[in-house]
């Protein structure tokens, strides 16, 4: 569903720096994959590739089949908001809007009514424990619970495909081990789940894993246990 | 060095969110204390109040020995900034200047030349492994790297007290461990160190961990291996 032929990112700059530096990767449907490697080895670059929040410099990107080099930026605006829901490294949410707003902002232009949004979105919050928090601004929440509303917001539309950039850097690991088995449950009901961590024992845990450094892909192995 | 009599923090609101209640602790020269406990429980807000960078709603804190009560809000900054390095967990960096600027800006209004202030900030980056990095914008670091020079900002000044908050939240375990590795090199040379952090295994090598749920100090440990 998702497949990158010799893609590469460069940022321009004195040195220039090859982010992601050619790079083949297939990820098929229903796959769940952790991404590893060190800070600044190219993963969040990726992922954003991936999620078609960035174009490659040089290579090409499938989804879905659909050679992205040939879409519009409002046509794969399009694709994203349908079928990708993306968690950010640095949360990325509305700061004038309260938690559940802001949740509810992933569920807009689907013809979901208003109270129908928010009732999805309080469920969501609910379930990454933040019910006692709907109404406040993000800042006025702690850390973790940013992180929790970045993540109820790119999950509210059930998403095909899942992409989460650290999703678990700020919690503790009881909330964390929440956040992993609540994404266990969404690829056992078919998504397609993309994480980036830094958490080794999260990452052994995926059947799965890809790990990056300078840019380019270093392993890909599969768990052999069941 | 630090203590809290009977601190309380709490925030306005329906219903008002008491997200420090009633903490006393002391804090000694030259320990070296982990702070733990779950997503939302009050761990930054206690920080910020140990660091001034927050007043109590009741309750005393003394740094130093000094009633921090009795002092002006820019008596209290001159303290802060002599005295004090403050890891953020959002960083807080300044998105116009580059990672060297960002850290030789910890080191300003001290009588420093420009060029030193320059050459002491480049070494700490080269120390957090950022000396490929030096003029690059925020924008154009990952969040692993920004964490870092979030870090080197505090750690510029040689503060003789350094509050971390989640320091390794987005560090692969290699650059997490330098870090920590930095952290107890510090402790040796004198300096008090509080972490909050959501690392089990960084928070059981520390030779004190505190614990802390809804706002409440719930436990205070002291490791007996040497
Ligand atoms: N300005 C505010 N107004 C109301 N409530 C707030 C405000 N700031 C923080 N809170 C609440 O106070 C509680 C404690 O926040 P704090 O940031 O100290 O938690 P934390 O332990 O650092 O959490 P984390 O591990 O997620 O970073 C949280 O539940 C948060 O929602
Ligand atoms: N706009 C930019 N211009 C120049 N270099 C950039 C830019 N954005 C990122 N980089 C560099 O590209 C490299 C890869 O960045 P990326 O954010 O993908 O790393 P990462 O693997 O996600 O790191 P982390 O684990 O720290 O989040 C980094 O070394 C970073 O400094
Ligand atoms: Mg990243
Ligand atoms: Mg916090």
């Amino acid at each position: 569903v998702l497949e990158l032929r010799r893609v590469v990112r460069q940022y321009e700059g004195t040195p220039p720096v090859r982010a992601v530096d050619n790079v083949d990767l297939r990820i098929a449907t229903g796959e769940l994959v952790a991404i590893v490697g060190p800070s600044g080895s190219g993963k969040s670059t990726l992922l954003n590739l991936i999620g078609t929040l960035d174009r490659p410099t040089s290579g090409r990107l499938f989804v879905d089949g659909v050679d992205t080099s040939e879409l519009s930026d409002s046509a794969l605006a399009g694709l994203r908001s349908a079928r990708i829901g993306f968690v950010f490294q640095q949360f990325h949410l509305l700061s004038g809007m309260t938690a559940v707003e802001n949740v509810a902002a992933g569920l807009l232009y689907r013809g979901i009514s208003r109270t129908e949004r928010r009732k999805r979105s309080t469920e969501v919050l609910k379930r990454v424990g933040l019910g006692h928090r709907l109404s406040h601004l993000p800042n006025k929440l702690s850390g973790g619970e940013r992180q929790r509303v970045a993540i109820a917001r790119a999950l509210v539309g059930d998403p095909a495909i899942v992409l989460a950039d650290e999703p678990t850097g700020n919690l503790d690991s009881k909330t964390s081990n929440e956040i992993v088995e609540l994404m266990h449950r969404l690829h056992a009901d078919g998504s397609t789940i993309v994480v980036i961590t830094h958490d080794k024992e999260l990452a052994a845990n995926l059947p799965r894993q890809i790990s990056i450094r300078d840019g380019k892909l270093e392993s890909d192995s599969t768990n052999r246990t069941p």
